[in-house]
C-alpha cells in the first residue's frame, strides 16, 4: 500500500533532526544501537541540548518550532563538541 | 559569545589571507569587497591586521567548494549549510569554505556574501557559536544590510576576550 502522507512526513521530520544533530550536536551515527543495548535516549538527550542552546522549550522532541530552527540556513561548523 | 573548544588562538596579529578562487555569480571585485569588509569587521575592534597574499600559503585561505571537497566535512548543495571555517593553526586551520552552490550575492537577495564570510572569520579567529540570536556569530544565517551593519557587542567582548582591544 501507499504510504500515508502523515508518515512520509514524519520520517523526514525524523531524518532531518537526525542530520542535523548528528551535523551540529555530536549524535553519534550509531544511536538507534545505544537505544536498544544501554537505554535512555541519545536523540532526545541531543535535541535538548539543541533546545537549550537556541532558548527553545526544552521537550526532547521535534516540535513545530525545534523543526523550524532546523530548516534554517546555518553555518556548517558543529553548535557543540568542536 | 563561547570559545572554541581548547581556546585556540593566532600567535601572532598581523595575518594573511588568499582568495583561492571565486564564485561565477559576483563580480570579482564585489567578492574581493566582500571578504574585505569581513575582515574589517574584525580588525576594527582589535590588534588584528589581514594582509592579502596572491601565490603563496595565508594563514587564512578563503575558497568556494562543491559537495565533498576532502575535508570530511562535504557541502549539501542549495540552502542547508552554507559555509564552514576552521579554528586558528596551520594547514587547513583559519581556512573558510563557502558553498559554490548558494546563491551568492552582494545584497538581500539570496546568501549575502559579506555576512557569511564574516561569520566563519569568527571560527577562523577563534570563536564558536554564541547562542545570543543577535550575534553575528549566531548559527543561522540572517540578513542585514552590509552598509549598516555594527558588530554586535556580545562579538565584540568575545574576539577581544582573545586578542584584545584595537590599538587604534
Amino acid at each position: 500500500f501507499p504510504v500515508a502522507p502523515e508518515d512520509e512526513d514524519e520520517e523526514k521530520a525524523l531524518q532531518l533532526v537526525e542530520s542535523y544533530l548528528q551535523n551540529f550536536y555530536d549524535l553519534q551515527r550509531d544511536h538507534k544501537h545505544h537505544l536498544r543495548s544501554k537505554g535512555g535516549n541519545p536523540l532526545a538527550a541531543k535535541l535538548k541540548e539543541m533546545q537549550t542552546f537556541f532558548g527553545l522549550q526544552v521537550t526532547g522532541k521535534p516540535d513545530l518550532d525545534t523543526l523550524e530552527i532546523m530548516k534554517k540556513s546555518r553555518c556548517g561548523v558543529p553548535d557543540i563538541g568542536q | 559569545y563561547v570559545f572554541t573548544a581548547g581556546n585556540p588562538k593566532w600567535k601572532r596579529n598581523d595575518l594573511t589571507y588568499r582568495i583561492l578562487n571565486y564564485t561565477p555569480k559576483m563580480r570579482k571585485a564585489d567578492v574581493e569587497a566582500a571578504v574585505q569588509k569581513a575582515l574589517s569587521v574584525w580588525s576594527n575592534v582589535t590588534p588584528l591586521t589581514f594582509r592579502k597574499v596572491e601565490d603563496k600559503e595565508a594563514d587564512i585561505m578563503i575558497s568556494f567548494a562543491y559537495r565533498d571537497h576532502h575535508d570530511n566535512s562535504p557541502f549539501d548543495g542549495p540552502n542547508g549549510q552554507l559555509a564552514h571555517a576552521f579554528q586558528p593553526g596551520e594547514g587547513i586551520g583559519g581556512d573558510v569554505h563557502l558553498d559554490e552552490e548558494e546563491a551568492w550575492t552582494k545584497n538581500g537577495r539570496g546568501y549575502n556574501l559579506f555576512i557569511v564570510i564574516a561569520h566563519e572569520l569568527g571560527h577562523s579567529l577563534g570563536l564558536s557559536h554564541s547562542n545570543d540570536p543577535g550575534a553575528l556569530m549566531y548559527p543561522t544565517y540572517s540578513y542585514t544590510d552590509p552598509n549598516e551593519f555594527l558588530l554586535p557587542q556580545d562579538d565584540i567582548d568575545g574576539i577581544q576576550a582573545i586578542y584584545g582591544q584595537s590599538n587604534a
